[in-house]
């Protein structure tokens, strides 16, 4: 038996509009800790890490770990089905369960839906990511990174991110031109608008525009996102759930021939 | 013109 519970559908909304543009289909695995998804786009060029924390549900239940394989574009049909302000709980009766139920609560309690959706067998591939100590880690506005990824996508497909004691800058240059964004660190940390660097060495890596605006479309559940980097290895973009977990996501750099 | 580089080639599978 499998049960959880959200006091607001529109969390649960905003994590699947972060991740469906960039995957199909994604193993759910489920155990008393939490709920974590991990899975590369078809690509395997980038890769989405999501933890769901046990208690950041309202009532969570799961008597024995599974792993429920989900097509994305399926879930996502049935989230629209529910009101920002319903309560949700996603419930799978059996072990070893082929279909999970998702029931909204309207908040007076006067309407009442659930959905059944089919689940799949999904083999994916498993990454083993190592615990890293970045060269670069910047703390900057979600909504700010979002503008710089759609601004520069205009100009090229790939997207220069440099990281020094100054700031942080990002580039990009195409037959239509150049264009440069430079961020200074602010001096008020706190901030939700803040930019912070912590910084060891600086670095320089090139990066496909187009996945860094895939990763934008978590901007609505944070007002900060996390960027990590070091030379000639995966960023790490992460984004905080509330008090309840993360996304983070992945980004195989490109690398001079 | 840089290369894209796939996943697998920084981490292991498990």
């Amino acid at each position: 038996m499998f049960e959880a519970s959200l006091a607001q559908s529109a969390i649960l909304k905003k994590v699947l509009d972060a991740i469906k543009d960039l995957l199909n289909e994604a193993n759910f695995e489920c155990t008393d800790d939490g709920i974590k998804v991990q899975a590369m786009d078809n690509s395997h060029v980038s890769l989405v890490s999501l933890e769901l924390r046990s208690d950041g549900f309202e009532k969570y239940r799961c008597d024995r770990n599974l792993s429920m394989g989900v097509n994305l574009a399926s879930m996502a049909k049935i989230m629209r089905c529910s009101s920002n302000s319903d309560k949700v709980t996603i419930k799978a009766q059996d072990d070893n369960p082929d279909k999970v139920s998702f029931i909204f609560e309207s908040s007076n309690q006067e309407r009442i839906s659930d959905y059944e959706m089919k689940l799949m067998d999904i083999d994916a591939d498993q990454l083993g990511i190592p615990d890293t100590e970045y060269s670069c880690v910047v703390k900057m506005p979600s909504a700010e990174f979002a503008r710089i990824c759609k601004d520069l996508n205009q100009f090229g497909e790939s997207l220069v991110i440099s990281c020094s004691k100054e700031g942080i800058k990002f580039s990009t240059s195409g037959d239509l031109g150049s264009a440069n964004v430079k961020l200074a660190q602010t001096t008020d940390a706190d901030k939700d608008d803040a930019v912070t660097i912590e910084m060891r060495s600086p670095v320089t890596l090139t990066f496909a525009c187009r996945y860094l605006n895939h990763f934008t479309k978590a901007t609505p559940l944070s007002s900060q996102v996390q960027l990590s980097m070091s030379d000639e290895i995966p960023l790490l973009v992460e984004y905080r759930i509330g008090d309840m977990g993360c996304i983070k996501y992945y980004l195989a750099p490109k690398i001079d021939d | 013109t840089p290369i894209q580089n796939d996943l697998q080639e920084f981490y292991a599978l498990v």
